[in-house]
């Protein structure tokens, strides 16, 4: 028996929102410590880390660990249909083929289930050690987002190197070259609006557009984004969820030939 | 331009 109930209904939404260009199928783990995900991409470049833990969830039973893969733009589909206000309530019965939605509006004066089928997926499960990285960047969500998508128009993929100058991402493409070089900021009143650089090495590595385009439909979970660097490991891209748990990016490098 | 690495160089399944 698994039920999970979400009072901030709308942080699945936006979960869901932001990973299902990226990852097609996945399986939702559900063990004592949260509910949690870790899927590739089809070509195996890009790998989507989430985490809520339990904690953050108003009731939270899950009396053995759980996986259910679900197809997620059919998940996405359901859950558009909560409201923004609405707590969500995940139920799924133990050896069930079916997991329920279920929306409450803030006044309880409506609630609306939903079922979806379970699909069986056959997915990897890679170990992710902590690392050390040469360089970690902390700025505005909106920025980095600005950021590449500003960059994605002149070329494919973005160098980011990190210097004790700042942050520079870099792109060439058939119409010219660009450069943006972000410099530590922590004179702001808010906090969430600075951009802090812990540089312990420079690097300098080069990543493909397209899938970091993709990590900012996670823009509208958190204020800050933190990308991390080291020049023997995939970046990292994360987004912190609200006393929740975080969401992360995972990228390979593009080398030279 | 370059060649793309694969997130499984990296990583190994646990």
């Amino acid at each position: 028996m698994l039920e999970l109930r979400l009072v901030q209904g709308s942080l699945l939404k936006k979960v869901l929102e932001s990973v299902k260009d990226l990852v097609t199928d996945a399986n939702f783990d559900c063990s004592a410590t949260g509910f949690s995900l870790q899927a590739m991409d089809s070509s195996h470049v890009a790998l989507v880390a989430l985490l809520l833990r339990s904690e953050g969830f108003e009731h939270y039973r899950c009396d053995r660990n759980l996986s259910m893969g679900m197809n997620l733009n059919n998940m996405s589909k359901m859950l558009k249909c909560a409201g923004n206000d609405d707590i969500i309530t995940i139920k799924a019965d133990d050896g069930s083929d079916t997991v329920t939605f279920m929306f409450e509006s803030p006044t309880q004066d409506k609630i609306a289930d939903f079922e979806m089928k379970l699909m069986d997926i056959d997915s990897e499960h890679l170990g992710i050690p902590e690392a050390e990285y040469h360089a970690i960047v902390r700025m505005p969500s909106a920025e980095f987002a600005r950021i590449c998508k500003d960059l994605s128009s002149i070329g494919d993929t973005v160098v980011i190197s990190v210097t004790k100058e700042g942050v520079k991402f870099s792109t060439r493409g058939d119409i010219g070259t660009a450069n943006i070089v972000c410099r530590q900021n922590t004179s702001v009143d808010k906090p969430e609006e600075s951009t802090i650089i812990e540089m312990n090495e420079p690097v300098s590595l080069t990543f493909a557009l397209r899938y970091m385009n993709s990590f900012t439909k996670a823009t509208p979970l958190a204020n800050s984004v933190t990308i991390s660097l080291s020049s023997e490991l995939p970046v990292v891209v994360e987004y912190k969820i609200a006393e929740m748990g975080y969401i992360r990016f995972y990228l390979a490098p593009k080398i030279e030939d | 331009s370059g060649k793309q690495l694969s997130i499984t160089e990296f990583y190994r399944s646990s």
